[in-house]
């Protein structure tokens, strides 16, 4: 899938099966990325499971698990708030859209997480003071938390060459999409050719799904949201 | 950062309910525990959410910050915790100020900076 970090550095990337986005004093999030079709290194995020670490009088430890057609509107003991504590209610569940996009408002460390099924797929994002993402535990080196450093580079793929490539051919790839058409559909959505176009672009020959090109358009909303520098909302890769 | 050793030492020596001057007392010590962790503690939660309840509970309990301080009492059962700061969040759903980061933030403190990340497609 696509990453942009904490830093807004932008990857796309293999990663297959159960990789760590986040972990620190407060909380943990995994997903689990499997191949979208036979025979390609793209992957898609099917799993994600957040932990939210038990904090003073405010909340409980708390699980959200979400699967492909699992999107729930509640953590995973049926609760929809931190608990029985006095601050409970600053940990809270909100359903936007039945089965597609829910929300959780973390307000003791100042966190709001959206996540989303688009498609098959789920997508993840995050607001975060950087106190938080910051708060790493003794003896943790934090080398694979790809929030924080990205993917290893063994595991990146160069979305730059790929367009060379994908731009050079004029016929339909396996997928049923040709570059130009692929860059048409993107551009309904995402007028400005910046990275997440290019996601869209990549997303389509790579996979044929229509879906994605929704899946870069809501990752682009979640940005504008989430992001607290509208100067930053787009980033452009190559033709900087 | 040793922030839950103030905390321990503060459920020590609050052994049982008593006069209000005792948990002035172990209050006033708690302050100072906390006030040597600041260093150390400058980008833990538990202490800026401590460093800000101290001063509503010593309101909450007429304390002056001027009295003696207590050392923690040896061998006494653990006390039920202290109670809350009183609720003064403009968002009453997120319960104490503690539990709300911004309104959990030293007074002075300068803005939160707001990080994001992403993962989304193929």
């Amino acid at each position: 899938p696509h990453l942009r970090t904490f830093g807004d550095d932008f990857q796309t990337c293999k990663v297959e099966g159960a990789w760590p986005l986040i972990h620190n004093k407060y909380l943990s999030v995994q997903v689990t990325n499997s191949p979208v079709v036979p025979g390609s290194l793209a992957t898609a995020t099917t799993k994600l499971t957040i932990i939210f670490k038990n904090f003073q009088q405010c909340v409980d430890q708390k699980m959200y698990h979400a699967e492909t057609d699992q999107l729930p509107s509640a953590f995973a003991d049926g609760s929809k708030n931190g608990g029985d504590r006095h601050g409970a209610n600053a940990l809270q569940v909100v359903e936007k859209v039945l089965g597609q996009h829910v929300e959780i408002h973390a307000r003791y460390i100042g966190t709001t997480i959206v996540v989303r099924q688009v498609g098959r797929y789920l997508t993840f994002a995050v607001r975060m003071p950087e106190e938080v993402v910051n708060s790493v535990e003794e003896g943790d080196n934090q080398d694979l938390y790809l929030c924080l450093h990205g993917c290893p580079t063994n595991q990146r793929i160069d979305l730059e060459s790929f367009r060379a490539r994908a731009g050079s051919r004029t016929s339909a790839g396996p997928r049923g999409f040709t570059y130009q058409s692929a860059k048409a559909k993107c551009k309904e959505r995402l007028p400005v050719e910046d990275v997440y176009f290019q996601s869209c672009v990549f997303d389509l020959l790579s996979s044929g799904d229509i879906n994605f090109t929704m899946a870069a358009f809501y990752a682009f909303e979640d940005v504008k949201m989430l992001h607290s520098n509208s100067n930053r909302h787009h980033l452009f890769k190559g033709k900087a | 950062c040793k922030i839950l050793k103030c905390n321990s030492e503060l459920w020590a020596s609050t052994s049982k309910t008593g006069p209000e001057e005792d948990f002035c007392i172990a209050l006033r010590a708690y302050d100072n525990c906390v006030r040597r962790t600041a260093r150390t503690c400058r980008g833990d939660l538990t202490y800026h959410s401590a460093q800000h309840g101290i001063g509503d509970l010593m309101s909450q309990h007429n304390c002056s910050k001027e009295e003696p301080t207590s050392q923690p009492r040896a061998r006494t059962p653990l006390p039920p915790p202290p109670p809350p700061p009183v609720l003064t969040s403009q968002e009453p759903s997120s319960g104490p100020e503690g539990c709300h980061y911004e309104h959990s933030l030293p007074r002075n403190a300068p803005p939160s900076n707001y990080t994001h990340c992403g993962f989304f497609g193929v």
